[in-house]
């Protein structure tokens, strides 16, 4: 039985590294399964494969890109408690997803950052309050290896947008392209503040932290990264 | 011919059921979906003469001719799969993410005699 437990796992081995894992995975906090995949596998699983013309065996029709492996990096980063935070600012955070886990062989085709909120982060009152969102890049290193929020960061997106909104998106692309090409990912600074006035209408301090409760709901940042394996699909092969 | 028990349309090469539980091979803890699925495998004789509907090569035509006049010392063809599926899976990666990846070749749909 000793043999047979060995073959047994020398098998298990070679199969899950011909499915692109390096060991059995064991989820120790595993997260919800977001909604995206699952309707993309369940509409997979409606439309039977032999139906399916082999070009398309390797693109992701939702998002119309190349791709036959599609993840959902959850965030890493953690909030940042600044000692003197800047007027009207909410909340700013470090978002940080790890891409090491891709394989060489895969090209990055798409990479889509979800921000989320909490559905009860609303709350109805007369007044519609507009909140600026503003997504920024860290580039430049400070000691011991930490990225700085307040240095050397570039402004990728600045956006305002009301409470109502449950979720919001933003085309990372390039960026994660770049993450891997020179291997550094110093992960971005996420601030959401009060916005849709000016300096004289700004709320004081009791005022502002009424107003950021209604995002301190902020829930969860995502990313979806989609990847295309040539080696593991079959136009590609049959291409070879 | 007359050495082998006949072969009837029920021992030829074709697909057979197989449902391949993710459970069963210890691994329900990191795939989230599917549970299970009908994986199929090859089964059967690919007697002489080579039928159109066993999806066979001119190579195994004529190995089935050899095979009959040498029986001893050439195998019939084998019955294997020719033509397979792919499925998607939904699972936990080593680093606990969510991965819905593409994977070729999965399941059987059609076996030949090759």
């Amino acid at each position: 039985s000793a043999v047979l437990g060995m073959e047994l796992s020398l098998q298990e081995s070679l199969l899950l590294k011909s499915l692109g894992l390096s060991a059995k995975p064991s989820p120790k906090s595993p997260i919800p399964v977001p909604s995206v995949l699952w309707r993309i596998f369940q509409k997979r699983k409606m439309l039977p494969a032999p139906n399916k013309d082999p070009a398309d065996a390797c693109r992701v029709e939702e998002f119309n890109v190349p791709g036959n492996i599609i993840r959902v990096f959850a965030d890493q980063g953690h909030f940042i408690h600044s000692t003197q935070p800047p007027r009207l600012l909410c909340l700013q955070k470090r978002l940080y997803f790890n891409l090491s886990v891709l394989e060489e062989d895969e090209s990055l085709t798409m990479a889509q950052l979800e921000v989320k909120f909490s559905h009860n982060s609303y709350h109805a009152s007369s007044q519609r309050q507009v909140f600026e969102l503003r997504l920024y890049r860290s580039s430049q290193m400070v000691l011991r290896g930490v990225p700085s929020p307040e240095r050397g960061r570039k402004l990728l997106v600045g956006q305002s947008f009301a409470q109502l909104h449950q979720s919001l998106l933003f085309n990372l692309t390039g960026v994660a392209k770049e993450w891997r090409t020179h291997g550094r990912n110093l992960g971005l600074i996420l601030e959401i503040s009060v916005g849709g006035g000016d300096a004289a209408s700004a709320p004081t301090s009791e005022g502002l932290r009424n107003v950021c409760a209604n995002v301190d709901a902020f829930l969860a940042a995502s990313l979806l990264v989609v990847t295309l394996n040539p080696q593991q699909c079959g136009a590609a092969r049959s291409r070879r | 011919s007359a050495q082998h028990p006949p072969v009837t349309p029920s021992n030829l090469c074709k697909p057979r059921r197989l449902y391949i539980s993710f459970s069963d091979v210890g691994w329900e803890n990191w795939i989230i979906a599917p549970q299970g699925y009908m994986a199929n495998y090859c089964l059967g004789e690919c007697p002489f003469p080579l039928t159109a509907e066993l999806n066979s090569t001119n190579h195994a035509i004529l190995q089935t001719m050899v095979h009959s006049l040498d029986p001893e010392g050439t195998p019939q063809p084998c019955c294997v799969p020719v033509r397979l599926s792919p499925i998607s899976i939904l699972y936990y990666d080593n680093n606990d993410n969510v991965v819905l990846r593409h994977y070729e070749d999965m399941v059987v749909d059609e076996c030949g005699c090759r």
